[in-house]
């Protein structure tokens, strides 16, 4: 565990605790898609399955058990209790479009040809792209709430925290994985638009919206 | 090998 681990994980934390807060506060989910969380559960389910066969760390099984169950709940806020305030019509995005590709490529490209290693490689890569239907749906309707912006500054954070934690772990642990930092910075990349607005937009006291 | 995949991570 190095700071910026901790970091990056604090970051995925909090975007989690945000979204929840926002979601639990104004008793709506509008701007957010549900998709991207369904995605996102469907990420923590096939990755931390390993819950039931090793152990690293109290540390480790808490977060675990806590992103996997904070995105259920998400999911039941937004399906059924906050069900009115979905915006289901701007969330358009198609997950098959996703989840078929990455489940395609997690059985071709992984580390070992067992079942846990091709769920846990298949999850790493439908993590790099599952904010795709979220930020598809800031596009179509051109702008976010600044609290969705917030979530989604310290959504991306994690992952630019974590390659900060791969360089460190390359030179000081002797630690590479292809798989995680070539997955990483895709999901990384993806966020450098969002955080081009965030900075120039939401820091300076304005709404997020895109030019129309 | 194992160790370089070892998924200590979240």
């Amino acid at each position: 565990m190095n700071v910026f681990r901790l970091l990056g994980d604090m970051s995925h934390l909090l975007a989690i605790l945000i979204l929840l807060l926002k979601m639990w506060k104004t008793r709506s989910c509008a701007g957010i898609s549900g998709k991207t969380q369904i995605l996102f559960a469907l990420v923590f389910t096939t990755r931390y399955l390993d819950l039931f066969s090793s152990f690293i760390s109290i540390y480790n099984t808490t977060m675990k058990l806590f992103f996997i169950a904070s995105s259920y709940f998400t999911i039941f806020l937004m399906y059924s209790k906050f069900k009115a305030t979905y915006d289901s019509n701007h969330d358009s995005f198609r997950m098959e479009f996703l989840v078929v590709p990455v489940g395609g490529l997690a059985f071709l490209v992984n580390h070992e040809f067992l079942p846990l290693e091709i769920l846990w490689t298949f999850s790493i890569y439908l993590e790099s792209v599952a904010i795709l239907p979220q930020l598809f749906m800031v596009s179509k309707t051109g702008e976010a709430e600044t609290i969705t912006s917030h979530y989604l500054f310290a959504l991306g954070s994690y992952r630019l925290l974590y390659i900060f934690n791969w360089v460190y772990r390359y030179y000081f642990d002797g630690f590479f994985d292809l798989i995680a930092v070539v997955a990483g910075c895709v999901q990384t990349i993806l966020y450098c638009d969002f955080f081009y607005l965030y900075i120039t937009k939401v820091l300076k006291g304005k709404k997020l919206s895109l030019p129309a | 090998k194992a160790d370089s995949h070892s998924h200590d991570e979240l």
